[in-house]
């Protein structure tokens, strides 16, 4: 099942939900695949990985993953890496106008291979980030818990129509995911409830504190599921692994 | 003086800054532009603004500003609005190659008329933000105190040098702006001192804590410092606008 992490407001949990998500359910035997299409690299760098060249920009210009292309941190997790160079080869799609399956393409020359491939998105509408929806099976959508966060839900929402009405009618929303909750805010429940009843969309039961250790987990190039296992964020992302599963049976 | 309000890592507290600083220097009677090239016109939505159409798109297609450009939001305050279209427009002139002396060329038509012109950048290192580089005096990076803020800092800097070596020598770092700060973390003070050490850049004194009233602001389209004038985030805005005066005399 191809999961694209999406949300273009910046800065919403989705590198840290990706890595966490995926590092849960290899954790669970499943075979994962995690697919970084930011050219900002967050999700390369917080594994610990440095890649020479943009191998994301590499298989979606020839369309093909091979086996040389794949880092494998785990039996049960893989990597496609990037480096900042992913903006030349965006650049140069746009330019040559270049279809918006790339990743499409590129994916179904391994899908069989995994469970879950989840694909951390960058903080854009752009060509990328329609590619990824084209490709996907179901989004999630990390999203903190105040107002820009809600705006940015709306834009992303017409993006998924307008990708469902003309490339991909079987995409549909996994669910929301709250994210550097913090509950004692008014504002917390109040976005809450405008989701369920503006956009009538799931919201994951679980959700993911504020936790500083999830902030440093970086700098270790590890999931916080490894760098803190006893933290409130490591634990927050194991329950969501649970849900998560359940409800993609 | 034109003040690029940059930092390609998403959610850092650019658009709150642009806000909230240019309501700061307005207050004290200087004439501020403010300019959303952001395409998710959080900046326009936050001032409680509705534009039916990208003005910004149509000024850099036109490379002019004319008076019915600019969004009068008070007397010392204007605003040149965006809507969700700029994507569109910034896809053309990637496809079109036009050059990056958009923006420089159509603020050239009215800096004679501000003291001071903020520019509220996307999270992205692309096109548009190059463009904002290159007609800048002077950057202005909001950050967050973690890890992953520290990488972005080092690829906006990688761009810095870029455009200062082949479009821009005059082009500085005003300073970095410690934003959703919280001083009880060990990590904050970890990252303070990488930032002065590994980079040598200036950190603004004063520093943005985190505060709901700064998120709950944008829903009633004022800037935190008129929403909630004694709350905390209000507070430290008007003490970096008073830094940011004393630096930029
Ligand atoms: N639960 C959490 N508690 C505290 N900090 C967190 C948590 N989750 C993520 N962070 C930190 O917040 C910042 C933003 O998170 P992250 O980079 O995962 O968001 P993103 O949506 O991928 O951002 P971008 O839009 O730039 O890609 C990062 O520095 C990250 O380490
Ligand atoms: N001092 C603060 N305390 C609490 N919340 C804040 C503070 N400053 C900003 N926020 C909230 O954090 C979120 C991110 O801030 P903001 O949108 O200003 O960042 P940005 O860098 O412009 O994001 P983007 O990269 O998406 O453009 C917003 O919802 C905002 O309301
Ligand atoms: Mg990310
Ligand atoms: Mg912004």
């Amino acid at each position: 099942m191809i999961i694209p992490i999406i949300n273009q407001k910046g800065g919403t949990g989705k590198t840290t939900t990706a890595i966490n998500l995926a590092k849960g359910l290899s954790m669970q035997k499943k075979k994962v695949l995690l697919l970084d299409i930011d050219s900002q690299g967050n999700l390369t760098f917080s594994l610990g990985h440095k890649a020479s060249e943009s191998i994301t920009g590499k298989v979606l210009a020839t369309r093909k993953i091979e086996k040389e292309d794949i880092v494998v941190l785990d039996k049960y997790l893989h990597l496609i890496p990037t480096t900042t160079d992913l903006v030349n080869y965006e650049f140069e799609f746009i330019k040559q106008s270049y279809p918006y399956s790339l990743i499409k393409d590129a994916l179904s020359t391994v899908k069989e291979d995994y469970d879950y491939i989840l694909i951390d998105c960058p903080p854009s509408g752009s060509f990328l980030t329609i590619n990824a929806l084209i490709a996907g099976d179901a989004v999630l959508i990390p999203m903190q818990m105040d107002v820009l966060s809600l705006q940015g839900l709306e834009q992303l929402l017409d993006s998924v129509v307008m990708v469902k009405e003309n490339y991909n009618p079987e995409l549909y929303v996994l669910g929301v995911l709250g994210v550097m909750v913090d509950g004692r805010r008014q504002l917390t429940n109040q976005i809450l409830e405008r989701i369920r009843e503006e956009y009538g969309l799931s919201i994951f039961n679980n959700f993911v504190r504020n936790n500083v250790r999830a902030a440093e987990a970086p700098s270790f190039g590890k999931s916080v599921i490894e760098y803190a296992p006893t933290s409130n964020s490591a634990i927050d992302y194991l329950n969501v692994t649970k849900e998560f599963l359940a409800i993609t049976k």
